[in-house]
């Protein structure tokens, strides 16, 4: 079982 | 005041294509550097990033800073009805809740202008840190295309892994299991058609295949594809536009729990 991470996770809003 | 022209308008027919089943509405940014966009997809597991630098348009004015929110099917519709060889100009005036695309006809003999809605878009535009990558990936980008669609057939993820030996494509599925090397191929007729591997250390993720397929409808902006590993971040699949810059998309891995 694989958990999809968010691209959110990596990069933070400007 | 905005109005921006393209001599090559078949590049912007095929950005929309390459965009618009991936982000349904985003912000387009007009500014001094270029015409650029930054958007997520609805699941927020992947993200575009364009740019057009301004160099690359025959004319470029852009009198401020503006941010364009445009529904991305509806621009591809518009864009569609521009010929492959058009030039096209996208006008816009100061505090106008519209855009203009103009096409002009090589010959000059036919000119059409559609005019879209603006649409707000509350979009948050995210900081994408300068990273050192694992292994750095150039190949043709028909190769990589064909890869992943042939993939997509066996199973729903891709492993990808670098190595000394090359880049490794697996995926497994109900019906079995399948591996694509490709090595380092630089003993190549033209540079376009080579393989070139870059590994600073191995490097193995996974990811959903249906997003390397819908990045794929970029393969016609480029010959080649250039794929960004690093285990701490998300996969870059670059295709760069000749003389203009590049669209980037970006695709968070999944993680064995």
């Amino acid at each position: 079982p694989c958990l999809q991470k968010n691209i959110l996770y990596y990069f933070n809003e400007d | 005041m905005l109005e921006l022209r393209l001599v090559q308008g078949s590049l912007l027919k095929k950005v929309l294509e390459a965009v618009k089943d991936l982000v349904n509405d985003a912000n387009f940014d007009c500014s001094a550097t270029g015409f650029s966009l930054q958007a997520m997809d609805s699941s927020h597991v992947a993200l575009v990033a364009l740019l057009l630098r301004s160099e690359g348009f025959e004319h470029y004015r852009c009198d401020r800073n503006i941010s364009m929110g445009m529904n991305l099917g509806n621009m591809a519709k518009m864009l569609k009805c521009a010929g492959n060889d058009d030039i096209i100009t996208l006008k816009a005036d100061d505090g106008s809740d519209v855009v203009t695309f103009m096409f002009e006809s090589p010959t000059q003999d036919k000119i059409a202008d559609f005019e879209m809605k603006l649409m707000d878009i509350d979009s948050e535009h995210l900081g994408i840190p300068e990273a050192e990558y694992h292994a750095i990936v150039r190949m043709p980008s028909s190769e990589f295309a064909r890869i992943c669609k042939d993939l997509s057939s066996i199973g729903d993820t891709v492993v990808i892994s670098v190595t000394k030996e090359g880049v490794k494509f697996s995926t497994r599925g109900d019906i079995g299991t399948a591996n694509i090397v490709c090595r380092q191929n630089t003993t190549v007729d033209k540079p376009e058609e080579a393989t070139v591997i870059e590994m600073n250390e191995p490097v193995s993720l996974t990811f959903a295949l249906r997003y390397f397929n819908s990045f794929t409808k970029a393969t016609p902006l480029s010959n080649t594809v250039t794929l960004s590993l690093s285990s701490e971040l998300p996969v870059v699949v670059e295709y760069k536009i000749a003389e203009m810059g590049y669209i980037r998309f970006y695709l968070a891995p999944k993680i064995e729990d």
